[in-house]
Parts: structure tokens; C-alpha cells; sequence
């Protein structure tokens, strides 16, 4: 955060900075695993008294005492009772574990900073990312739900800090926590179910949409009610070259900050050679990698404790290179050794050199923090989640994607930045990556929204967000896929990266009321009394039907998704748009940009809002012209778009298609 | 578990609420107790009123079948761990 503003386009002198007082007075509940309340990040320095609508509490303990809230962390709570009760039989991991809500981990500390942390000036990690650090939200305030343990996230703590967090009062939470691998269904995800809940009572749920990339249909947190968030890169890298001795140079990424190796070359080995492909600890042949620069494969164990084993086994330093699962996606580290990670391209060059060579050599030349536009930016990381949703093919997910690879922001004094036992360093600030930290920086963007316009329901910050994102990089190219070095598409960025500024002004809005969420869940397939698990109230389900959709496809999305069976197939969809721009008179056209063998006709194509009608309604009709498409990217998939504009304003609305 | 107990989360039907108890959770622990309590009394965990509504408790087998059956009961879910991203 000490660059992602920038890359934003946030201005102190206009925008949505400006325009929402950096969201002053909005509430953020952060349900991550605590804080550590002493950090600058949660400095209350400027700010005016507790909002006068808040009920919660800052909980207190001996590790916690009552001088850790302030007007900054309003309040901090700790739910253990699920994770204790789980672990009983294995007290190991509970017995030493603070129940306070600090952050022992610094997971929840760094994600609380990027919503919504204050501004700290000169923060670095190591001087790497060096800068003013400042939450999205820098005036906001938050709430700390410590929900997460060592042992993991229980949803029956979950459900209980959302429980919480709606009757003290919070407008926005943030939720960086969710199922590894795919989404549960609806009715059995706890986090579906309690954001139903939340969003019910006017609370913006912005989620993580994991890190299980990236294979197709891993996304989790995709219920249509939570604002579901990928990972991309931002225009800074922490380079560190690896220069093999044939006089190639492969661009690498590295936090070390120890002590340089010699400038000259080493002698280089391949972990597979030295006992451990994967550099396990105690795996590899000492008299093998002493003194040698040791090409590691990513994979198996933490990416830090690769170096140590090389450390350990008196390795001088460390390349660690991508398989293809990763792709050419690198994440920056805090090495505790010497090196550096590169693509797995690279890291297949560097194996064959090893291979061929009669005596390998290599060096790394660390570059510190650069800012620039090569390589472009934003670039989706491999990692981040993806869809097709799996649960609703029909609703698109991910949402959006947002800053997410190498983010520096606040971290616990308990542990080391790479959250290691063997590491026995503590720094302010950590630099880490995943869909935890770009979900964040959208939660800090929707409580500067829901300042900006506090009549906006959950459903149209959402809108503003998604149909003012962008799916080009800054070079001009469209958003590249960092798993496969190809186009990314709506499946995998969704409507694209957020764009605050626009976010403010978007010009229309897709609006949805809790009782087309309920019919959404009807057209799915939920029936009396089940669905009560999300309803609570037996009469909202008079609304499966008084707001009756023909399909799921039908709810007031602000994207499309559309599956075809056979040639010739039609699929219509109703939209209804909300004109939230200054000007009542507004005439928006519609352009449309139909995906390969889909023919596209959108009725009507012309929508005049006035003073007495603010709000319109249009039909998508969608024609499979080609049975399984095929001609893209991926087979069996196409993309394009439909954007209404009034000459101000642009409202894009990604659509995806798959046969 | 070692115990043979597991923990769930309950969602009940608000409606349900007999007007006798004062609060939710009185009902929620009185649902509880209503349970066999072979081979322990059933524990609450949390009780629920705003986003869901409902419990979560550590229960045997024997009580969770009992508690599927209730009629106020809409449905149990095994309490699952999730993992930060």
C-alpha cells in the first residue's frame, strides 16, 4: 500500500478519495486472524470520536489490554469456542495460542491495513517497496474479528463473528478467509449463508475468491450477494537477476536483504542432483551444494524454507524456478538466504544449462524496487481462483480482480515475515501475495463508496465496481493470464481490475433487492423450508413469487454469463438499470461486442432516463450461432460485452459464453 | 474425534421460537437439552440471531439424528475449516 493507491489513480485533490473524505466514519469489519493493535497502521492520529452508531466491543485479555482500540480499531473481538472444541483432542496447537484478539500471524494485521490502516509515512520491508503506507479506506474505521487460529478458520467462529459484526454495526466486511480447492454449495456454505445475512441487513461482503488457480471452476465465495475478488500484479517488481554463466540474464523477483553473495559466479547445482528436487530441510547432500548457488523447484514446501535447506546444507544461494503449475507468475520473498525465483521458462533453461554444461555456473545481481510500466500491469496472477462458477454457471465470477501479488502492508511483531519458526526476524511491514490481499484493497474501495453515496445498496457498490473495471494492461494489450502468458478472460479476471475513480461516477446501476436474491435462490432450485437456511423470515419467500426470474441468469447482474446446449439455442436475459448520474435526462446507447459464433441483440438500444423514470429495463437476447464456439482462448468459450454510454459515462458489462 | 462428538452448525426456523423463552438462546439451549445426552449432554458452541439464525454445538451422533428429525430444525452442517487466502 505503499504504491497501490498510485496504481489505483487515487488523488488527494479529487476522486474517490476526496469525494468520500477517505471514507471517514465508514466501518470495516475485518474477520482475519486479529491484529496487533500497536502498529502505526492503527494510529487514531486526525481522526473524530467513535461513530455514534457503533455497538461493539473491544475485548480485553492479558495480552490485550484496554488501550489497544482507539478511535482507529473501534473494536476487536475473538472467536474460538468451534476452534477449540475441534482441536480437543489435539490441544498442541490451542494450549499455546493467545484468545485474545491479536494477531499472532500477521495475516489479519496486513489485511486490516490495506482496507482501511491510517497513513504511515517511510514504510518499507527492508527498504524494499520504501513509501508512504496508507489503508484504501484511511479513515475509516475497523472492526477486528480474529476468527482464524493456527489450526485454521471454523465456520461455526465465522458464522459468529459475521453474527457479531451485524449487530455492532459494521457497513462493509472483509473476508480474506474461505474453502481451498471449490465452493461448497450454498446451503452448506457458511459463508454464503452468513453473507446472505449480512447483506440483508445493508452490509457490502467482499470476499476472496481464493488462490487454487490456475485450474477452471476453483473459485470459492461466489454466492451472488458477496463481491467475490481476484488477484493481480501492480507496475512494481523487486527484481533479482539470475546470470548463468553461458551469459544469460533471467529475470527474477527477490525480498533478500541480507548479505550480498560475491559479485563473481558460483558454481551452480540442481536440487534433483543434490538428494531433494524440492529442497526439503535435511534433504540435500552438504557436499554436494556447499558453497554452490542451488536451483530449487517450486512446489511441496514454503518457498523461504527452500532456502534454508540450502542454507542449512551450506548452500551459498538459492534460484528458485516455477514448474509449469505456476507458470511465469513470481512472488517476491523474504529470503533467509541469498535468491532469487524465476518463471518456469527460465527455470527449464537453467536446468538444461546445468544439464549440458561441464561446470555450471551462476550469479545473482539484486535490483532492489522498480516502478514502470515493463512488464505491463495489471496481469492476473496464476494463483487467483477462477471460474466458471461451478455452483451457478450463469452468474460470472470472479467479480473483479484487484491489486494482489506483492503488497506491502502492516505485520504482527510475533512472527518473522515469512512466518517461519526458523525465521527470527521482526519487521513493521510485510510484503506477501494472494487474493487475501487484493480483497482488501476492494473492501477499502466500497466503504469509500458506501461514504460516497450511503444510499447505495450492497448490490450497486458492487455494480459501480464491476461495470467501471478495466480489462486492458497499461501497455494498451489485454490483461495477460500470468499462468499461461496468454489473454486472460472474463472467467479468469472477471469484469476486470477495479477502477476506483470511475467507481464513484459509473452512470447507471444494476440494483438488487434482497427479495430477487431470494428468487434467484428459488430459480436454482431451493424450496420451502430449506431455503429458510438464508430467508430466517418464512415471508420472504412470497418473493420466489412476486419477483419471480425466468432463470438465475435473470437476476440483476451487472455481467453476463450465458451457457448454450445446441446450435441455435436463444437465451434471453432482463436487465434493469438505474441512472445514479447527475444528469435525470440521461440517453444512454448500447455497444455491443458479441463473442465468436453468438449473435447479440439488445432491446431497447436506447434508454432515456427522466426525472420520472430513473429507472429502465432492457432484454438480452443471446444466439448460439455456432455450436461449441471454440475459435477462443479456451474451446468452448467466447467473451465480449455490452456497454451503455451517454457520451459521459461507459457501463460495461463483461459477458461470457461457454457450450 | 476422540470423544466421538463433532461439532455442526444448526439453522433453525426463527418463527419456531416458542413465545415461553425470553431469547433465542434460552431456546437454543433448551433445544439442546431436549437431546439424549448418551455419551455427554450436548455443548453449545454459539448461538446466532442476526446474520443466521440458529447454533452451532458439539453433539454425538445419536443427538444430531435426533436433532435432524426436529421440526424446527432446518438443517446441520458439519462445521467446517476454511483457510486464509
Amino acid at each position: 500500500t505503499t504504491h497501490t493507491p498510485a496504481f489505483l489513480g487515487f488523488s488527494q485533490n479529487s476522486g474517490l478519495w476526496s469525494n468520500s473524505n477517505y471514507g471517514e466514519d465508514v466501518i470495516v469489519g475485518v474477520l482475519d486472524t486479529g491484529i496487533w493493535p500497536e502498529h502505526p497502521s492503527f494510529s487514531d492520529s486526525g481522526l473524530g470520536p467513535i461513530p455514534s452508531t457503533w455497538k461493539g466491543e473491544c475485548e480485553i485479555g492479558p495480552d490485550f489490554p484496554d488501550s489497544s482500540c482507539n478511535r482507529k480499531l473501534i473494536g476487536a473481538r475473538a472467536f474460538y469456542r468451534g476452534y477449540l472444541t475441534q482441536r480437543n483432542g489435539t490441544k498442541k496447537h490451542a494450549a499455546k495460542e493467545s484468545r485474545s484478539p491479536r494477531d499472532t500471524e500477521g495475516h489479519g494485521t496486513h489485511t486490516a491495513s490495506t482496507a482501511a490502516g491510517s497513513v504511515v509515512a517511510n514504510a518499507s520491508l527492508y527498504q524494499y517497496a520504501r513509501g508512504t503506507a496508507t489503508g484504501m479506506a484511511s479513515k475509516a474505521r475497523i472492526a477486528a474479528y480474529k476468527i482464524c487460529w493456527t489450526g485454521g478458520c471454523y465456520d461455526s467462529d465465522i458464522l459468529a463473528a459475521m453474527d457479531q459484526a451485524v449487530a455492532d454495526g459494521v457497513h462493509v466486511i472483509s473476508l480474506s478467509v474461505g474453502a481451498s480447492g471449490s465452493a461448497p454449495e450454498y446451503h452448506t456454505d457458511s459463508i454464503a449463508i452468513g453473507a446472505f445475512g449480512a447483506t440483508r441487513h445493508g452490509i457490502v461482503v467482499s470476499c476472496s475468491a481464493g488462490n487454487s488457480g490456475p485450474n477452471p471452476e476453483t473459485a470459492t465465495n461466489i454466492a451472488p450477494w458477496i463481491l467475490t475478488v481476484g488477484a493481480s500484479t501492480v507496475d512494481r517488481e523487486f527484481s533479482a537477476n539470475a546470470i548463468t554463466g553461458d551469459g544469460k540474464v533471467f529475470t527474477g523477483t527477490s525480498l533478500y536483504a541480507g548479505e550480498s553473495l560475491p559479485d563473481s559466479q558460483l558454481s551452480l547445482v540442481y536440487s534433483g542432483d543434490c538428494g531433494s528436487r524440492l529442497c526439503y530441510p535435511g534433504k540435500l547432500n552438504s557436499s554436494l551444494v556447499e558453497g554452490k548457488i542451488v536451483l530449487c523447484d517450486r512446489g511441496g514446501n514454503a518457498r523461504v524454507e527452500k532456502g534454508s535447506a540450502v542454507k542449512l546444507a551450506g548452500g551459498a544461494g538459492m534460484i528458485l524456478a516455477n514448474t509449469a503449475e505456476s507458470g511465469e507468475e513470481l512472488t517476491a520473498d523474504s529470503h533467509l538466504v541469498p535468491a532469487t525465483m524465476v518463471g518456469a521458462k527460465a527455470g527449464d533453461q537453467i536446468r538444461d544449462y546445468i544439464k549440458t554444461s561441464d561446470s555450471p555456473t551462476a550469479k545473482i545481481s539484486f535490483l532492489g524496487t522498480l516502478i514502470g510500466p515493463s512488464p505491463p500491469s495489471p496481469r492476473v496472477a496464476a494463483f487467483s481462483s477462477r471460474g466458471p462458477n461451478h455452483l451457478t454457471p450463469v452468474i460470472l465470477k470472479p467479480d473483479v480482480i484487484a491489486p494482489g501479488v506483492n503488497i506491502l502492508a502492516g505485520w504482527t511483531g510475533m512472527v518473522g515475515p515469512t512466518d517461519l519458526d526458523i525465521d527470527p526476524r521482526r519487521v513493521q511491514f510485510n510484503i506477501i501475495s494472494g487474493t487475501s490481499m487484493s480483497c482488501p484493497h476492494v473492501s477499502g474501495l466500497a466503504a469509500l463508496l458506501r461514504k460516497a453515496h450511503p444510499d447505495w445498496s450492497p448490490a450497486a457498490i458492487k455494480s459501480a465496481l464491476v461495470t467501471t473495471a478495466y480489462d486492458v494492461e497499461n501497455s494498451g494489450e489485454p490483461i495477460e493470464d500470468l499462468a499461461t502468458g496468454k489473454s486472460s478472460n472474463s472467467f479468469i479476471h472477471g469484469a476486470g481490475h477495479v477502477d476506483p475513480n470511475k467507481a464513484l461516477n459509473p452512470g447507471l446501476v444494476y440494483d438488487i433487492e434482497v427479495k430477487e436474491y431470494v428468487a434467484f435462490l428459488c430459480a436454482v432450485g431451493y424450496e420451502f423450508p430449506g431455503i429458510l437456511v438464508f430467508l430466517q423470515d418464512p415471508t420472504l419467500y412470497d418473493a420466489c413469487e412476486t419477483s419471480k426470474l425466468r432463470t438465475a441468469g435473470d437476476l440483476n447482474y451487472p455481467s453476463f454469463s450465458v451457457v448454450f446446449a445446441s446450435t441455435g439455442e436463444v437465451v434471453k436475459y432482463k436487465r434493469v438499470v438505474k441512472n445514479v448520474g447527475s444528469n435525470v435526462d440521461a440517453v444512454y446507447e448500447v455497444g455491443v461486442k458479441s463473442p465468436a459464433n453468438v449473435e447479440i441483440d439488445v432491446s431497447p438500444s436506447k434508454l432515456a432516463f427522466s426525472k420520472e423514470k430513473s429507472v429502465l429495463e432492457y432484454e438480452v437476447t443471446f444466439k448460439s450461432v455456432v455450436l461449441g464456439g471454440g475459435v477462443g482462448s479456451v474451446p468452448g468459450h467466447e467473451f465480449g460485452s455490452i456497454e451503455w454510454t451517454d457520451g459521459e459515462h461507459v457501463v460495461k458489462s463483461p459477458v461470457a459464453v461457454q457450450w | 474425534s476422540s470423544d466421538g462428538l463433532e461439532s455442526y452448525i444448526v439453522h433453525v426456523q426463527r418463527s419456531h421460537k416458542p413465545s415461553l423463552f425470553s431469547s433465542h438462546n434460552n431456546w437454543h439451549v433448551s433445544l439442546l437439552r431436549s437431546l439424549p445426552s448418551s455419551p455427554q449432554p450436548a455443548t453449545l458452541l454459539y448461538s446466532y440471531s442476526r446474520a443466521v439464525h440458529g447454533f452451532s454445538a458439539r453433539l454425538s451422533p445419536i443427538q444430531t439424528a435426533a436433532l435432524r428429525r426436529h421440526p424446527s430444525v432446518i438443517s446441520v452442517i458439519p462445521d467446517q475449516a476454511r483457510e486464509i487466502h
